[in-house]
C-alpha cells in the first residue's frame, strides 16, 4: 500500500542553512502490516509521516500510494486519499481550538457526508474515555485528553491506513494501553498501521520496527514474537 | 519552600458543567527536595503545577511560597517569584512562535537584566544538544527539539525552584537521560525540583513520589533506594 523510493526532504532556511531532514529513504509497506518507527529526536520521523499522509511533498524521490505516484495526483485525488483512506494522529494534535471535542471528532464524518456523524463521534470519544468531556474545547482539556481527541478524530471514519505520530506520548500507562488495544483491533481488522513512538514497550506491539537516524533508515527488522 | 493547604480548583463551564480539577490537596516540599508527581491523564497535575508556578490561583485553599501566602502578594511580588525564583517547563512548551530558539531562551535573561544573555542562552541550548538549531523558529523544529528549547529556557536563569511538567514526554531515551542528568545536577546544587511524569522509570530519578487521582493525593512516598 505504501512504497517510497529514495525519498528526500530538504529545508532551506535563509541563505546559508540547509537541513536535510530525509536523505533518501526507500521501503515498502504491505496492506495489513503494523510498522513501528523509532529514532532520535529530530531524525525525520514526523517529516516522513507528513509525506506518507499526503500533507507534504518530498524534495526528491517517489511516493507510491496504492501503486499510484502521489506527485502525479491532482489536488482532488490527494484530498480524497487524505480524507477517506488515511487517518492521521498528529504529534501536536492539530485540533480546532474554538470547537468542542465532539465537534472536532465529527468533522471528518460531516466532511464525508455521514448522517450519524454526532453519534459516531460520541462513540469514538467514549472509547477513549472522554464521554464526560464531549463539549469541552481543547483549552479546557488536559494535554492527554487533547491527545485522545486527536486519536478519536483520526480513527472515526474507519480509515484503511492509520498514521499515528507518538499517539501515547502524553498518556499514562493505562490510557496508553487502551489506545494501543484500539489500534491493535484495527490492525486485526486488516487495516495498515504506521506508528511512531519513542518508547520501546510501545514499539513491541508492532510486527516490524524501522529505525531512523539523521534522515536515513538504519534498520528494518521484524519484532520478535510477533 | 512550598506548602499547600486544602488546595482546590474548580472550573465552571456554561451553566451546568462543573469540573473539580483539584479537590483539596495538602502537602509541603522542603528546599532541595526532588519530588515526582504521577497520575492518570486529567487527574490535575498540570493544574497543580500552574498554581505552584504562580500562573494560576486556587479556588479555595492556601499556597505558601517561601512561607508567604501567595493570595496576599501583589502582582509585582508574584511576577518577581515567577521570573526570578521559578523555572517552569510547560507540558505544551509555550514558545514564542515568531522568535528563534536562542531568542526564546534568552528572554528570561534579558528580562532580568543579564548582559551576557545571548552567550548564556547559547550555552543552555548547547547543553540540550541544539547548538545547530539556534536560529530555527519553533515551527522549524521537531516536537522534541521544541521541548528541549522549553527546558533550556526554564533553566537558563538558574532558578531555585524548578517545575517541570512532562519535560521528557516527547523525547527519545537518550535525550531524556541527558535532560534528567541536567535536572539531577541542579538538584545536587540544592535546587528544589518538582517533576510531573507519566513514566515510572523517570519517576525513579526523584526522591519522593506523589500520586494524584481525580484531583486528590492518593499516595506520597519516598522513592526506594533514593
Ligand atoms: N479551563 C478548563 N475548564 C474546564 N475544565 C478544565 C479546564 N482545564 C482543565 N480542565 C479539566 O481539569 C482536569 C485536570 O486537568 P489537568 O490539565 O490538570 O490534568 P493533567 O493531570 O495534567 O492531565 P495530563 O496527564 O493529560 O496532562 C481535566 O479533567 C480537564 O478536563
Ligand atoms: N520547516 C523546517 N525548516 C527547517 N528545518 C526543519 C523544519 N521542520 C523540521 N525541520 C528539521 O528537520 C528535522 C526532522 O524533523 P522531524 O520533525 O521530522 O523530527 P522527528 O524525528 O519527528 O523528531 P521528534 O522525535 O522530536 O518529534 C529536525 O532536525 C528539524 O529541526
Ligand atoms: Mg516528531
Ligand atoms: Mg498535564
Amino acid at each position: 500500500v505504501i512504497e517510497v523510493q529514495n525519498l528526500t526532504k530538504t529545508y532551506q532556511l535563509g541563505r546559508d542553512t540547509v537541513v536535510k531532514a530525509l536523505r533518501g529513504l526507500s521501503f515498502s509497506i504491505q496492506e495489513g502490516e503494523f510498522v513501528a518507527i523509532m529514532g532520535p529526536s529530530g531524525s525525520g520521523k514526523s517529516t516522513l509521516m507528513h509525506i506518507l499522509g499526503c500533507l507534504d511533498v518530498p524534495s526528491k524521490g517517489v511516493y507510491l500510494l496504492d501503486g499510484k505516484e502521489t506527485n502525479r495526483m491532482t489536488d482532488n485525488q490527494l484530498a480524497r486519499f487524505r480524507n477517506h483512506k488515511i487517518g492521521f494522529v498528529f504529534q501536536s494534535f492539530n485540533l480546532l481550538p474554538r470547537t468542542s471535542a465532539v465537534e472536532n471528532v465529527e468533522l471528518p464524518l460531516v466532511y464525508n457526508g455521514y448522517r450519524n456523524a454526532r453519534k459516531l463521534a460520541t462513540e469514538a470519544l467514549d472509547r477513549v474515555g472522554l464521554m464526560d468531556r464531549l463539549h469541552h474545547r481543547p483549552n479546557e482539556l488536559s494535554i492527554g485528553q487533547q491527545q485522545r481527541v486527536a486519536i478519536a478524530r483520526a480513527l472515526v471514519t474507519g480509515p484503511s491506513l492509520i498514521l499515528a505520530d507518538e499517539p501515547t506520548g502524553n498518556l499514562d500507562t493505562r490510557s496508553s494501553e487502551e489506545v494501543l488495544s484500539i489500534i491493535q483491533s484495527l490492525n486485526d481488522e486488516g487495516r495498515t498501521i504506521v506508528l511512531v513512538t519513542h518508547e520501546h514497550d510501545i514499539s513491541q506491539h508492532a510486527k516490524r520496527l524501522v529505525r531512523l537516524r539523521d534522515g536515513l533508515i538504519v534498520s528494518d527488522e521484524p519484532v520478535s514474537d510477533r
